[in-house]
Parts: C-alpha cells; sequence; structure tokens
C-alpha cells in the first residue's frame, strides 16, 4: 500500500530534523504511481501531487516515521477536499422551480446508465415521488425493452415512443409528465463516443430543449485513462451537473472518480454496488479516497 | 511526436506521457523505456524515428510473442466458443459480430442466449440473431444457464451446426457464486463432448488496471483460449492489454470497432501499436 511504501522511503532517509525539498520529491514520487496504478488520469495526478508538495513544503514534515505519516495524512486530507470533501450525506439531485424535475443520464456505452435509471427510480419512488422512467435510446437492440422490464419491476411506468427522435421524444415525455402528474422524469439515453459528433450533438440537443436540472455523466469505475476525456467533452458539449459512478462493488481501484470529479468540477452524486435496483448508495469522498489510495 | 527531434529527456518525458495516457501502466511503461534507453545507450537507436521504429516494435513484439496464436473455430468438428466478461464489455454485441463473421465465412452458427439473468438480455441476442439470420436458442428469463448451453450443443448436433457462440451474464471477478456458475457452465460444455471449446473474455479498451485482475479471475475459473477487446473505435487505447497478456499469455483474437455488425476485425497487433502511439 501507499502508506507502507511511503514508511519505506522515510526510512532509508539519511538527514536528521525536517526533511529536505529532495527527500520530499522521492516520498511523492511514490504518491504518483499510486495513483496512477489506481487509474486516476496522468494530468490528474500530476496536479494532485503539486498540491500535496505545496501542503507538505509547509507543514515543515519530519523524519522517520512520524514524517511518513505526516505526508500519507496530508495526501488522505487533499484526495478527500479534490473528491469534494466532507461526509456527503445523503445525495440530493437537483430541482427545478416547477415539477416535474428531470434527471437525464449519459455515458459511454455499456456504463450503467439504463440500471441506474430504474435504481433513482425506486429511490424516488421509496420517497413518495411520483418518477417517471422514459426510454429515450432507440438504437440498441431491445434497449426499451430493458427499461420497460425494469420499470415494470419496480413499478413505475416507462415512457417510449417508437420511431420519435429523442430530442422530440424527450418533450413529449415531458408534457406527458406533466398531463399525468409525474413529478420526476428519469430520461434513459443512448450509449455514445465523445468523438462521436453526431450522438453528442443528440444529447446537447436533449439537453438545450429540456434544460434538466440534473444531468448525471453515469461512468463506470474500471474506467482508466480516458476518464479526463469523457468528463471535458460531456461537460463541454453537453453540460453536466453530476456524476454517477457504477460497478463500485468491483474490485476497480475507481481512479476515474478523482479524474472526473476534477475535470468536470460537479459532484460524484452516487454509486452504483449491485446490479439490483436497490444498488444505489450515496458518494463517500473519504472511503473513496481510501480506497484509492489501497 | 514523430517529427525528428533530439533524443532528450523531454522526449524521453513525452513517451513516458504517452504510453501512461494510453492505459499501458507504470510498470511496464518503466520497463518499455528502460530497455529502449539501453539499446539508445549502446547506439543502437540514433534518431527519434528508430526510437519510434523501437517503440513500435517492442510493443507489437509484446503482444505476439506473450501467446500462441489460437482458431476458435476447428474444422470437421463442432467449436463452441464461450463469451465472458465483466457487465457492460460488449459481450452480446461481440457474440453477434463474430456470429455473422462465422456465418460469412461459411460456418453454420447458432447462438445461446445463456444470459437469463439481466432485464431483456435474451431479447437483446434475439433482435441480433434475427439481424444476422442466426439461430437463437433461448429459455425464459431466469431459467438455469447451463440447460441453455445444453440445449444450444444438442441443436447444434441435430442441425449439424459447427459453432456455437455462448452469451454469459455480465459479471465481476469478484463474486464467487457468479464464478462458480461460470465453471458449472463450461462443465457442462465438457462433458458434451464438444470437438473444440474455447472461452474469450472480452475487455473493454476503456477499463483500467482492473483488467488484470479480470483476467487472471476469469482465466483461474475457467481457463481463457483468447481475448477480444471492444470498442476500440472510441478514445481509449487499450493499452492495458499489455499487462492483460503478460498475466495471462494468451492472444488478442479480436477487436471491436462500432456499435454495427459488421464493427469487428481480426487482431493486428501493428495496427493496434500504430494505432497506441500513433
Ligand atoms: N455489478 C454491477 N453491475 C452494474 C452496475 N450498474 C450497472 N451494472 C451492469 O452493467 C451492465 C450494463 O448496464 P446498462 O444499464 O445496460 O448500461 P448502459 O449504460 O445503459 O448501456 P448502453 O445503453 O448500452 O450504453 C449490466 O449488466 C448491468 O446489470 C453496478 O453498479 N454494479
Ligand atoms: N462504440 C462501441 N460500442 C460497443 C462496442 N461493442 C459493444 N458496444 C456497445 O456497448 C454496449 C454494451 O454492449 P453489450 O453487448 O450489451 O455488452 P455486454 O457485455 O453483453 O453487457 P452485459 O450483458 O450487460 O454484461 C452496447 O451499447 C453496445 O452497442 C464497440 O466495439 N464499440
Ligand atoms: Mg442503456
Ligand atoms: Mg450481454
Amino acid at each position: 500500500s501507499l502508506s507502507d511504501r511511503l514508511q519505506g522511503v522515510f526510512a532509508r532517509l539519511s538527514s536528521r530534523g525536517r526533511v529536505s525539498e529532495d527527500d520530499l520529491k522521492v516520498a511523492l514520487r511514490e504518491v504518483r504511481i499510486a495513483l496512477l496504478e489506481a487509474d486516476v488520469s496522468l494530468r490528474v495526478v500530476k496536479q494532485f501531487v503539486r498540491a500535496v508538495e505545496e501542503k507538505a513544503l509547509g507543514a515543515e514534515v519530519l523524519q522517520g516515521l512520524g514524517g511518513a505519516q505526516q505526508v500519507i495524512k496530508i495526501v488522505h486530507d487533499e484526495l478527500v477536499e479534490m473528491l469534494g470533501g466532507g461526509d456527503g450525506g445523503p445525495a440530493r439531485l437537483n430541482t427545478a422551480p416547477n415539477p416535474p424535475h428531470a434527471v437525464m443520464l449519459v455515458g459511454l456505452q455499456g456504463s450503467g446508465k439504463t440500471t441506474t435509471a430504474s435504481k433513482l427510480a425506486l429511490m424516488l419512488r421509496k420517497q413518495g415521488h411520483r418518477p417517471l422512467l422514459v426510454a429515450a435510446d432507440p438504437y440498441r437492440p431491445a434497449a426499451v425493452t430493458q427499461l420497460q422490464t425494469l420499470g415494470r419491476q419496480l413499478d413505475v411506468p416507462v415512457y417510449h415512443a417508437p420511431d420519435r427522435k429523442p430530442p422530440d421524444l424527450a418533450q413529449d415525455a415531458i408534457k406527458h409528465a406533466v398531463r399525468d402528474g409525474f413529478n420526476y422524469v428519469i430520461l434513459d439515453t443512448a450509449g455514445r463516443l465523445v468523438i462521436d459528433e453526431t450522438m453528442m450533438r443528440e444529447v446537447a440537443e436533449i439537453r438545450r430543449r429540456l434544460d434538466p436540472p440534473e444531468v448525471l455523466l453515469v461512468a463506470d469505475a474500471m474506467t482508466g485513462q480516458d476518464a479526463v476525456r469523457v468528463a471535458e467533452q460531456f461537460h463541454e458539449q453537453v453540460g453536466i451537473s453530476g456524476v454517477v459512478l457504477t460497478k463500485m462493488d468491483s474490485d476497480a481501484r475507481g481512479g476515474a472518480a478523482l479524474s472526473l470529479r476534477s475535470v468536470a468540477g460537479v459532484p460524484i452524486k452516487f454509486v452504483g454496488t449491485s446490479e439490483r435496483a436497490d444498488g444505489l448508495e450515496a458518494f463517500h469522498a473519504d472511503r473513496i479516497a481510501s480506497r484509492i489510495l489501497g | 511526436l514523430v517529427a525528428e527531434r533530439p533524443i532528450d529527456d523531454d522526449l524521453w518525458d513525452d513517451l513516458e506521457e504517452l504510453l501512461l495516457q494510453a492505459d499501458v501502466g507504470v510498470q511496464l511503461t518503466d520497463d518499455v523505456l528502460e530497455r529502449l534507453r539501453g539499446e539508445h545507450r549502446a547506439g543502437e537507436i540514433q534518431s527519434s524515428r528508430d526510437l519510434f521504429d523501437a517503440l513500435q516494435d517492442a510493443l507489437a513484439t509484446a503482444l505476439e510473442q506473450v501467446a500462441p496464436p489460437h482458431e476458435l473455430i476447428r474444422a470437421g468438428t463442432l467449436s463452441a466458443v464461450l463469451v465472458v466478461g465483466v457487465n457492460g464489455v460488449g459481450k452480446t454485441t461481440s457474440i453477434a459480430k463474430l456470429g455473422a463473421f462465422f456465418r460469412q465465412q461459411g460456418h453454420s452458427v447458432i447462438l445461446a442466449a445463456a444470459d437469463t439473468f439481466r432485464a431483456a438480455a435474451i431479447d437483446q441476442l434475439k433482435i441480433w440473431g434475427e439481424r444476422a439470420r442466426l439461430p437463437v436458442i433461448a429459455h425464459q428469463p431466469g431459467a438455469d444457464p447451463s440447460s441453455v448451453v445444453f440445449d444450444a450443443l444438442s441443436a447444434a448436433r441435430a442441425r449439424a451446426a459447427d459453432v456455437v457462440l455462448i452469451d454469459t451474464a455480465g459479471r465481476l471477478h469478484t463474486r464467487f457464486n457468479l464464478m462458480e456458475e461460470l465453471k458449472k457452465i463450461r462443465r457442462v460444455i465438457d462433458k458434451q463432448g464438444v470437438g473444440h471449446v474455447s472461452t474469450v473474455l472480452v475487455v473493454d479498451a476503456t477499463t483500467g488496471q482492473n483488467a488484470v485482475a479480470q483476467a487472471r479471475e476469469f482465466a483461474r475459473a475457467t481457463g481463457l483460449d483468447g481475448l477480444i477487446v471492444s470498442k476500440l473505435d472510441g478514445s481509449a487505447k487499450g493499452g492495458v492489454v499489455f499487462a492483460v497478456t503478460r498475466e495471462v499469455g494468451v492472444p488478442i483474437l479480436f477487436v471491436g470497432t462500432g456499435e454495427k455488425i459488421e464493427d469487428i476485425s481480426d487482431f493486428d497487433p501493428d495496427d493496434f501499436v500504430q494505432a497506441l502511439i500513433g
């Protein structure tokens, strides 16, 4: 673990008293390696290490095991802060001035959007709301059936319309929600590549027409270096208000969490922790920080 | 990077960045660069052009050498391909693509819808079957996946089909009971006296270092004969496959390059490396 490696580094330092800047650089190299191995994107690792270096120099880190522990604490605290800080508490979905409150889900292929849509629907239903699921993926074979099946299992209605382009379908769904008294609309969209201009324009258009209070980037916890590009492009081309990190029940270190949070600058609101509809939890920065540091 | 430039610290740094950002990983990046620095010191690399060629060579060789070639189909017998992997990586879509590919080559292919768990998984494969004009053997959702496999193999014999592609539910390699279920499926196939059986792991090109753990655990459960790297049409480079092939010693057989049925190609190490260091 990083803590073992830092203790090893500090044990080998030969000077007395306060750790020198050069010694600190040796320690920081271990931090860099640990974060890269945890899948934090390189440019985010560099920013992070610079921030830690500043804090460590300011803290007048000492020799020996005490020094190693000081650096670990600085790293951990900085990581928690960069992940959004605090204990998180119950994650809240943004709301519009008036219902229905739209929650739009976007992301790469296979990241867990459809499953997450059903999880959000269950959560809202349990909170006493009336959510409407919207099947706005007309491309993937049986995508609509998938959401309908999930909706039926949860007793949540699913809006769909064959042969309606997703931006039109989304607007129809809002009208339907207003008419039938749904106060939340959860919009499941097709998986897409950030380098697919047509598909990125599609979600940008849906966003433009609906102006949803919540646009969630649904991303896989096992995502590697590409996380920075995903966060950047979805944020620039669509505009996102939050992130859901799925498949956190895997043993992926989850460094993508730091990349996504730091590049998009929006909170990670939820994590997916199983394939089931109740597998959605609030994001806790301190837990993810410990996991990333291994 | 390709333009002629001096071989200095900046160039080594840029190369390190390139490899790390491609998900090659810390250890392998260090190994590759250390070897190239050695070749440079020994005078075997003179220009940045040489350096790039040497890098291309080192990476392509790493993929070719670690794993012996493997054919999914053996002539004159029934070949079964068990497709496995974690959730959402592209197993079902890759099976549709492979099925169409083998059918084009003149094989008689049957698809087995052995993901009886996920919502609309069977529907999804059935639609692909219709599009590719391939028969799909399926039971109802919640059925025992092993019984679907058993049926598909019997059907293959009855219809003299020579290839059975088996779709399985996505599963995290950390889930003991799901990995046990997979072992049971493999035992059912083995008991059927199928002439040629392969297990193929699908790895998503956007995956980071966790792909190594995935490969290790799936290999431990059922053995692996090959890999498919999906979603290489995206911005992710899939560099983790170097660590994966080093870990489990199996060849990459195909790459997925899109969501259409024709978006699959034979794996070519030179093309893959060129796109990575591109
Ligand atoms: N273990 C686990 N599996 C998950 C989680 N979230 C989703 N999945 C699984 O991941 C796979 C993909 O989920 P989908 O909801 O179909 O993903 P998607 O983003 O809608 O996929 P596309 O629509 O094709 O882009 C399915 O097998 C899900 O059951 C999670 O938090 N944990
Ligand atoms: N761009 C791109 N998308 C792909 C590729 N392969 C699969 N996909 C997409 O990835 C998503 C998931 O594909 P599936 O075939 O359902 O993945 P899976 O592994 O069977 O998923 P589960 O059964 O839920 O575990 C779908 O939206 C596919 O269209 C590929 O090579 N490129
Ligand atoms: Mg979906
Ligand atoms: Mg599938």
